[in-house]
């Protein structure tokens, strides 16, 4: 399993 | 306490109503906000807005001072670069804290030096601790409104004691939300097949939901999230799939707020 990665998520939104 | 497990250092952004805490863990997999409105402190003054970037890690040893009886006051001047602490002990005791320092080298055959009497006078009253004020930079990214598929609201000592003890069974944790049912099951290291489900419809459980859900998340996260318990009697779970869980413990006069990002693929 991979790790979802907030920054990353928050970022995109 | 409970933002300190997770972040070490972030700002309080204050302002006329309330104090603001956001911050995201280093490996950007958890997020706490928390929001504390002025009516929840007995008396709150804020002259300008200003962000009061501290070292968690030092402010809960600061902190761990205190006992439950103490009035903890929080000032912090214009321009200052110091975070002042005054803890007002409302009984007429010595607490712990004030023993040590008072009876610590003293010479059992000779009065107390006026020092001390002076020091006895006034240490009950009030200590004063100083927190160096960092120039971090705040986070102001905020995300969009999220629309939970699932809401599950249970009494935050159940949630505790799940995510404590399935903590020592395994690192992960899915949490499956159908219409009548919440299933919390561990999930073991290397593989999924043989899941062990765990009671998990404590009483008070309240669901709500549009959709199925099933996520897993990392066990140790979910611990240091529940550490805030003791704030609230109910915490809530907002999930949807392949969408951060927000952990909510709502009190009176603000919120503690915890996202975690689930853990993808199988």
């Amino acid at each position: 399993m991979s790790q979802f990665n907030l920054k990353q998520y928050y970022a995109e939104q | 306490k409970s933002c300190s497990i997770l972040v070490t250092d972030a700002n309080f952004e204050c302002n006329e109503e309330n104090i603001m805490l956001q911050a995201m863990d280093n490996s950007h997999i958890a997020l706490v906000s928390v929001e504390i409105g002025a009516p929840g402190f007995t008396s709150y003054r804020c002259d300008r807005t200003m962000p009061l970037g501290v070292d968690l890690t030092s402010l809960t040893k600061v902190l761990r001072c205190a006992k439950d009886e103490n009035i903890c006051t929080l000032k912090a001047a214009d321009e200052a670069d110091v975070l002042n602490l005054v803890y007002d002990a409302k009984s007429a005791f010595f607490s712990p804290f004030f023993f040590a320092f008072m009876w610590h080298g003293r010479d059992a055959s000779s009065p107390f030096p006026p020092f001390f009497l002076l020091c006895s006078a006034l240490l009950p009253l009030f200590i004063h601790l100083n927190i160096s004020l960092s120039s971090q930079t705040p986070i102001t990214s905020s995300w969009p409104e999220t629309k939970y598929d699932t809401r599950v609201t249970l009494p935050s000592a159940e949630f505790t004691r799940i995510v404590r003890d399935l903590s020592q069974l395994g690192e992960h944790v899915r949490i499956e939300v159908s219409k009548e049912v919440v299933r919390i099951s561990k999930l073991k290291a290397k593989s999924s097949a043989e899941d062990e489900d765990n009671d998990s419809i404590p009483t008070g459980v309240v669901i709500e939901m549009n959709q199925h859900v099933s996520l897993t998340f990392s066990l140790k996260y979910l611990v240091n999230f529940s550490k805030s318990g003791s704030l609230s009697g109910e915490v809530q779970l907002l999930m949807s799939n392949d969408v951060p869980l927000l952990v909510a413990y709502d009190f009176t006069q603000g919120y503690i707020r915890c996202y975690l990002a689930p853990k993808i693929g199988d």
